[in-house]
């Protein structure tokens, strides 16, 4: 998929 | 969930727990900024407004919630426990707020990857996250004399963001993730506006003095 979505980081 | 980014939140959350082992054994909060704390816990009730709706792992909801409880709780020990308080600089404090948490609210309404409320926010959560620290750095600068916790919690605090990067540099090239050059921009300014601190603490390390910045 790629991309920064969902936020999975904090 | 690379090593890398393992770190990095390890090395976030000691710098939590160093700061509350200062304010809850020493009962001191001599040298850290309210300012800053402050501006945290904004940073956190921002970025996670997905908590309890985007659900990655219970690794994720933990530590989101240890994050949230942390920095409200140094704001509530620093302004309302009644011996911690008075160890507070309050009168080298003097960061005004409003000049980093307008400007970043301005640049996420402007600058952001959707423009949905949850994501504006997210955004303004990174900008304020990346210059947060600057009423610290100012606070270190006036008092000069910096105790081995707080240097210890501001190196961490720096650390953890740098660590950060090295994971995006990671999962980019193993990972179909990439995070978005907003992220990249805000976690280099972050560790940037750190780089001088840490010098300084390596240098005070190297020689095995105790850590004082130039005037």
């Amino acid at each position: 998929k790629g991309g920064s979505e969902p936020h999975d980081e904090l | 969930m690379n090593i890398f980014r393992l770190a990095g939140d390890m090395t976030h959350l000691f710098s939590v727990l160093v700061l509350l082992l200062k304010i809850h054994t020493i009962k001191s909060c001599a040298g850290i900024s309210l300012k800053t704390q402050e501006l945290y816990a904004i940073v956190f009730a921002t970025r996670y407004l997905d908590i309890f709706t985007n659900h990655i792992s219970p690794y994720n909801t933990i530590m989101k919630l240890i994050f949230l409880g942390s920095s409200f709780s140094i704001v509530w020990y620093m302004r309302y426990h009644k011996i911690v308080r008075r160890s507070y600089d309050k009168d080298q404090d003097t960061f005004r707020h409003y000049i980093l948490i307008l400007p970043c609210l301005i640049l996420a309404l402007l600058i952001n990857e959707k423009f949905t409320f949850k994501e504006v926010m997210w955004t303004f959560s990174l900008y304020l996250e990346a210059v947060a620290i600057l009423p610290q750095l100012v606070l270190l600068q006036r008092t000069r004399n910096i105790d081995n916790l707080t240097g210890q919690y501001v190196f961490l605090l720096g650390a953890y963001r740098a660590l950060y990067i090295v994971n995006w540099i990671y999962r980019y090239f193993t990972e179909d993730h990439f995070v978005h050059w907003i992220t990249w921009v805000c976690g280099l300014v972050q560790t940037l506006l750190c780089a001088d601190f840490f010098y300084y603490y390596f240098q005070s390390w190297k020689n095995n003095m105790k850590l004082q910045l130039p005037a």
